[in-house]
């Protein structure tokens, strides 16, 4: 669930 | 995702349906700090600009959606919905939040994870949310007073940073490299800033009486 960017929290 | 992280999304947008829905019912905004909210609204800004570029989930994106509509429009009525605006305490809202934005932007070029456009404006809005309360922390002590929906705003507010911490627990013990060092300093900090709030709205519920 990771986005590339590392961010998957809100 | 875990039952922290949900139940703390979940806290948090209901803390800003209640106040949207308290300012559009009752059409005031009395003891609300706009300055507050136009910080929140930078915040999810800055944070959500990869909403177009990279996709993590329905939820995900949904979810941005909502905080940054809800923001918006709070801003959008405290700002210039006639009747709403009549009821704004702009003598007492006087906190200079441009300075919380500047130094929080300096902060983010100065220590970040990686130094890129997304990145340092993601950091930025880790920052500027940990400081985004202050505004209306400092309205409520200057009004003495606390309407229980604003009362309940910040409870909310509270509640989704003090399970966030429990969300960023269990990952570290169940996600062997998960360690985010910038987004936990900031959780902490940003969840000690509500402690006296908490400790005095809990005193006013224990005892039954207004908070003051």
């Amino acid at each position: 669930e990771d986005a590339e960017t590392g961010h998957d929290e809100l | 995702m875990n039952i922290f992280r949900l139940a703390g999304d979940m806290t948090h947008m209901f803390s800003v349906l209640v106040l949207l829905l308290k300012i559009h019912t009752i059409k005031s905004c009395a003891g609300v700090s706009v300055k507050t909210q136009e910080l929140y609204a930078i915040v999810f800004a800055t944070r959500y600009l990869d909403i177009f570029t990279s996709f993590v989930s329905i939820y995900n994106t949904f979810m941005k959606l909502v905080f940054l509509g809800s923001s918006f429009s709070i801003v959008w009525y405290m700002r210039y919905h006639k009747a709403v605006h009549r009821t704004y305490d702009r003598e007492q809202d006087t906190f200079r939040h441009w300075f919380l934005v500047l130094s929080c932007l300096l902060l983010a070029l100065l220590i970040h994870e990686k130094f890129t456009f997304l990145e340092v404006l993601w950091t930025f809005s880790l920052y500027l949310e940990a400081v985004a309360i202050l505004p209306q922390l400092v309205l409520l002590q200057r009004t003495r007073n606390i309407d229980n929906l604003t009362g309940q705003y910040i409870f909310l507010l509270g509640g989704y940073r003090g399970l966030y911490i429990l969300n960023w627990i269990y990952r570290y013990f169940t996600e062997p490299h998960f360690v985010h060092w910038i987004t936990w300093i900031t959780g902490l900090v940003q969840t000690l800033l509500y402690a006296d709030f908490f400790y005095y709205y809990f005193l006013s519920w224990k005892n039954n009486k207004k908070l003051n």
